[in-house]
């Protein structure tokens, strides 16, 4: 509860029509982004364990966001072999959500869905003016999209994620250039 | 090579080989003409002495003539195909550029823009604008936006229900609204929207238009109140603002429904939680 409590005081500050429509003053707004900031990744926390509740079979500890999709970014999805992403539907019907996942190249990934069917995936190259967004700090290059379909009301799925071994890389692209 | 397309003739657009700007748009097999650019309204400098000298800032929108457009027409789209998803990037110059794309089965087109950082060698104020344009669409100066997400309310250009407006000096301004989750067109047969992914600022000045504010960078305060320029920097440039739009068309009795489900999977979307793995298992391992 108390975890909580800081995203909600926090909505009651942004109330004011200085948060939205850009009338505060520049301090004001770097302390705005800061008051967010801080009461999202509390309320990550509340989040992390109510998944791992709800999410039996499931691993229930290290779950991590990637705040930095906005500029595709995610230290996760670019720098790991293998993981796993939850998707909560946060609508009380199922729906249907293009992924989108910022990597460093276009490589083989492979998607599987809860019952283990292997997902249709594309990889779209980032437009350069992506690359050039200035503070941007990650090496993708490229995105892997796939559609994760109905995602049930007020329900999670996982989608298993995993890059292709370079070793198995490697000995396929020798084999394609022969 | 070939033609620059997304989708279908159920949904999709091709764009014009000679001017960027231009698109048909592919409805039901329907093909209607669509123009959708970039442009800038120049920001009013003044020093607030007077009501006509009160210079575009934070709390008001005052432009300084029309809107400029800022796309280089020569700049050639790309257009990326795949099972999943089709796009077309575009680059309009340094500091502007687009994506658009259909999802396979979606009922949407989504207009992805990257607008900033705006320059500021000539220290004059920009204020960005998306415009959709198709032309010979009859809405008679009549739109509608919503109120954050509850009814839409109609708008008449230069009127007001509650009183009689004389004359509108500030015949943009004047007209603009805020849209917080959409703002649509209706010949009485089809309706056209544009739905946001924030608040923005936006009208339809002419018939079959509609224009959304996308970003804004200005060097003069408005004597209101906050006592500093819309400026704001970060890693020593102007900020850059990457959002979506998503345009939707179709007939008047299913398209309030496709966009009521459309605004709340897009702006209430799945959140996305991460879990590494250490060592590569497979997925029987991990069930």
């Amino acid at each position: 509860e108390p975890k909580i409590t800081v995203l909600r005081e926090t909505m009651g500050v942004m109330q004011h029509h200085d948060a939205i429509s850009g009338t505060e003053k520049q301090h004001v707004a770097n302390d705005y982004a800061r008051l967010l900031s801080e009461a999202i990744e509390e309320c990550d926390d509340v989040s992390y364990t109510i998944l791992s509740y709800l999410a039996t079979g499931i691993e229930t500890s290290g779950y991590t966001t990637c705040h930095l999709l906005n500029i595709s970014q995610c230290e996760v999805s670019e720098n790991n072999e293998q993981f796993v992403l939850t998707l909560y539907n946060p609508l009380s019907r199922p729906i249907t959500e293009f992924v989108r996942l910022p990597i460093a190249a276009e490589t083989a990934y492979y998607v599987v869905d809860p019952w283990g069917q292997n997902l249709t995936v594309q990889f779209v190259p980032l437009p350069d003016a992506v690359l050039r967004i200035p503070g941007r700090e990650s090496s993708a290059t490229t995105e892997l999209v796939f559609q994760a379909e109905d995602l049930p009301p007020l329900g999670y799925k996982s989608y298993l994620i995993t890059k292709q071994p370079s070793s198995l890389r490697t000995k396929r692209s020798a084999e394609s250039e022969t | 090579q070939g033609p620059v397309d997304v989708g279908d003739r159920r949904l999709g657009l091709i764009i014009d080989d000679s001017d960027p700007k231009r698109f048909v748009l592919y409805v039901d097999n329907e093909e209607i003409p669509l123009i959708q650019e970039f442009l800038y309204y120049k920001s009013m400098v003044g020093d607030n002495s007077k009501d006509y000298k009160r210079a575009s800032g934070a709390y008001i929108f005052r432009p300084d003539g029309a809107p400029i457009p800022l796309c280089d027409s020569k700049k050639k789209p790309r257009r990326v195909s795949g099972p999943v998803v089709q796009e077309i990037h575009k680059e309009c110059n340094e500091w502007a550029s687009q994506v658009i794309r259909k999802y396979n089965g979606e009922d949407n087109i989504e207009f992805e823009w990257l607008i900033g950082p705006i320059p500021d060698n000539d220290k004059i104020g920009k204020e960005v604008i998306s415009r959709f344009h198709i032309p010979f669409y009859k809405n008679n100066q009549t739109f509608y936006t919503d109120s954050n997400g509850r009814e839409m309310l109609k708008r008449i250009v230069n009127y007001r229900p509650s009183f009689n407006l004389k004359e509108n000096v500030e015949n943009v301004s004047g007209n603009y609204y805020p849209i917080t989750s959409r703002i649509s067109l209706t010949d009485q047969h089809t309706r056209f929207s544009i739905l946001n992914d924030r608040s923005q600022g936006g009208s339809s000045l002419q018939d079959g238009e509609i224009e959304l504010m996308v970003h804004r960078r200005i060097f003069y305060d408005d004597a209101f109140g906050v006592g500093e320029a819309l400026n704001e920097t970060a890693f020593g440039v102007g900020l850059v603002a990457r959002g979506h739009h998503y345009l939707t068309l179709g007939s008047v009795d299913k398209q309030i429904a496709v966009e009521r489900l459309l605004a709340q999977r897009k702006l209430i979307r799945p959140q996305y939680f991460f879990t590494k793995k250490q060592n590569v298992v497979s997925y029987e391992e991990l069930k």
